[in-house]
């Protein structure tokens, strides 16, 4: 593990001499490969790696009698600190309903994330609808239909396209009474323009929160694919799932850095009380291995 | 190709960057440019585009296609569908009855994914659409049970392909991969040799490193015959399988391109690596 590899690095390099600028490129050579085998973006490591290295530079590690553990203790802090600092749960509009929006690549986890959430807020006591507006994948009405009778929410389901399908949803959900509305769309390339364009128009329904569902293993192109949701669709959070798996997940740090944008939540398994709120300092700590 | 013309450590880094970036790895990819650096002194090559053409080769000796003995399927064969979730296993056993069926193959579905919500509803639907008849229980029904009736009615009806859905299982979960082993035996004591039995492993394209271990993890429970490489359509290079290739010995047989039941593309590795380089 990391800091294992560090302190071999300075036990090899400066024995019990003064730690060196070279020795620090050194360490961050290991700590740019324990990044990338973490499947975090080649472009993301470099830049972290540099600020990384720059506080270094200080005092705190090159005047240190232990170097190696306090590099661990700058790169926990800048990775806590990229990664959102402290966790926290979706804001409820003061008028309701509060509307989410869910989007992805395919297979990410959207349905799955789409009820969890649903019978999260169920369970607080809230009125709760998940709209069905994935018309393209075979049976996807059907799955959201079952999850809502297995984990007792109210499914909105339509026969027309996906926007008039969200729209006709929202209304029935205001004059219902929802506290919330969550919004399943179809899986999506983020290459596919036509597709984009019509998450483009569901925005145009005001959603509050718009959540981007990832897949924990995702490598390298979690960069590409959170960018172009960002920019065509805009997005006010991240939802990592499968985080039940052994994947390093340095998806989050990618996607952090390169949108800014809050990860909400963690998806760690397929039962409804699988959701938990992100913690920075937990996500920091897996990264790095 | 390379943006520079010339063979220096700038370009050297520019190849770590294309296969870092195409989810490689750190370990095949220094493999793979020790392998390159060692063939430009001992060959003397100058200009940048043929270094090019020698990572493509590099890249495409390491992997290996086997979409041939599937296509050109000569006695009867079961197919145990499998992988983690959501990486397109049901969607690639309607594309690979597809194609079988169209060359003439009789072929029958397995809904072996009893848990998931509408799983079962999902195979349905695509064996409406292929012509193709699914074996199915009920939901929440033992996988194992179905596989056993799926089999009675392959040999009843003298089908030609039998191709079994899973359901989706992270290798975290001993008790599912226990479940997969099951289902793997279960198969094997049914089948009674009216069918060879090969399992396919689905692997997500856009999946990094864990792929890797996804591989070594059903590997090592069910044994794996050959990959489905999903979602090459999006901008995911899929280079993890150069790992699962050099490491496993394990071919790929086919490549998903697509939502629809004919976008499956033999694997073949010239393309691929190709593609993989940009
Ligand atoms: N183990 C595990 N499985 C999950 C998790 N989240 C979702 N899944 C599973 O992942 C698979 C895909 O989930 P879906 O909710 O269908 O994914 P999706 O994004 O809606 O897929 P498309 O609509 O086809 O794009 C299913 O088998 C889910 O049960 C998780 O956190 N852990
Ligand atoms: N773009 C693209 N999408 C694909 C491909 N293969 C599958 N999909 C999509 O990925 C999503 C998941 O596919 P499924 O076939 O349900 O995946 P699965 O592995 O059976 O999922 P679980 O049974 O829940 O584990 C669906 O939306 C499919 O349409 C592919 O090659 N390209
Ligand atoms: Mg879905
Ligand atoms: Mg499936």
């Amino acid at each position: 593990i990391l800091s294992d590899r560090l302190q071999q690095t300075f036990k090899r390099l400066k024995g019990h001499g003064k730690v060196t600028e070279a020795h620090l490129d050194e360490a961050m050579k290991e700590l740019r490969l324990a990044l990338l085998e973490a499947d975090v973006n080649f472009k993301v490591v470099k830049q972290f790696t540099s600020k990384v290295k720059e506080r270094a530079l200080g005092a705190e590690v090159m005047k240190s009698l232990t170097p190696a553990q306090q590099i661990i203790k700058v790169v926990r802090e800048e990775l806590e600190a990229l990664m959102g600092g402290q966790a926290a749960p979706l804001s409820l509009s003061p008028s309701p309903p509060t509307v989410m929006m869910v989007v992805g690549l395919q297979g990410a986890g959207k349905t799955t994330t789409c009820a969890k959430l649903a019978a999260h807020y169920k369970k607080q006591g809230k009125r709760t609808s998940v709209i069905a507006a994935d018309m393209q994948r075979p049976a996807a009405v059907e799955q959201l239909k079952q999850l809502g009778s297995d984990w007792d929410f109210e499914v909105y389901s339509g026969s027309e396209d996906p926007v008039t399908i969200a729209k006709n949803g929202l209304e029935h959900a205001k004059s219902h009474g929802h506290a919330v509305v969550i919004i399943d769309t179809a899986g999506r390339l983020h290459i596919d323009d036509e597709l984009m364009s019509e998450l483009e128009n569901m925005r145009a329904l005001k959603p509050h929160h718009v959540l981007l569902v990832v897949d924990a293993m995702t490598g390298q192109e979690s960069v590409n694919l959170a960018v172009a949701f960002d920019e065509r669709v805009g997005l006010d959070g991240v939802i990592l799932t499968k985080m039940d798996g052994d994947a390093r997940g340095g998806a989050a740090l990618s996607i952090a850095q390169v949108t800014g944008k809050p990860i909400r939540y963690v998806s760690a398994g397929e039962k409804p009380d699988s959701l938990d709120i992100f913690h920075p300092d937990r996500m920091a700590q897996r990264i790095l291995g | 190709t390379f943006r520079r013309s010339e063979i220096d450590e700038d370009l050297w880094e520019e190849v770590e960057e294309a296969l870092i970036g195409a989810d490689v790895g750190v370990e095949s990819t220094m493999d793979i440019t020790a392998h390159l650096r060692k063939a430009v002194k001992t060959e003397g090559i100058k200009d940048a585009s043929d270094l090019w053409d020698l990572l493509g080769q590099e890249v495409s000796r390491r992997i290996s296609g086997s979409a041939t003995e599937i296509l050109n399927q000569e006695g009867k064969v079961f197919y145990l569908v499998v992988g983690v979730n959501g990486t397109g296993k049901t969607t690639s056993v309607a594309k690979i009855a597809r194609k079988l069926s169209l060359s003439g193959n009789k072929v029958l579905l397995a809904a072996g994914d009893t848990y998931r919500a509408a799983a079962i509803e999902q195979l349905k639907i695509w064996g409406e659409r292929l012509g193709v008849d699914v074996i199915a229980h009920q939901r929440d029904a033992n996988p194992s049970a179905v596989l056993f009736d799926a089999i009675a009615a392959a040999k009843a009806r003298e089908v030609d392909t039998l191709i079994a859905d899973t359901s989706g299982r992270l290798h975290t979960y001993e008790n599912l991969m226990g479940e997969l082993e099951k289902m793997r035996r279960v198969a094997e004591r049914e089948l009674d040799g009216y069918a060879d039995l090969k399992v396919l492993l689905v692997i997500d394209a856009t999946t990094g490193q864990n792929g890797l271990i996804q591989a070594k993890q059903f590997a090592a429970a069910v044994e794996v015959d050959a990959i489905i490489l999903t979602k090459l359509d999006g901008t995911a290079k899929g280079g993890i399988v150069i790992s699962i290739c050099d490491q496993m010995d394990i071919p790929i047989a086919f490549t998903g391109v697509g939502e629809g039941m004919d976008d499956l593309e033999p694997f073949d590795p010239a393309l691929f690596a190709e593609a993989l380089i940009g």
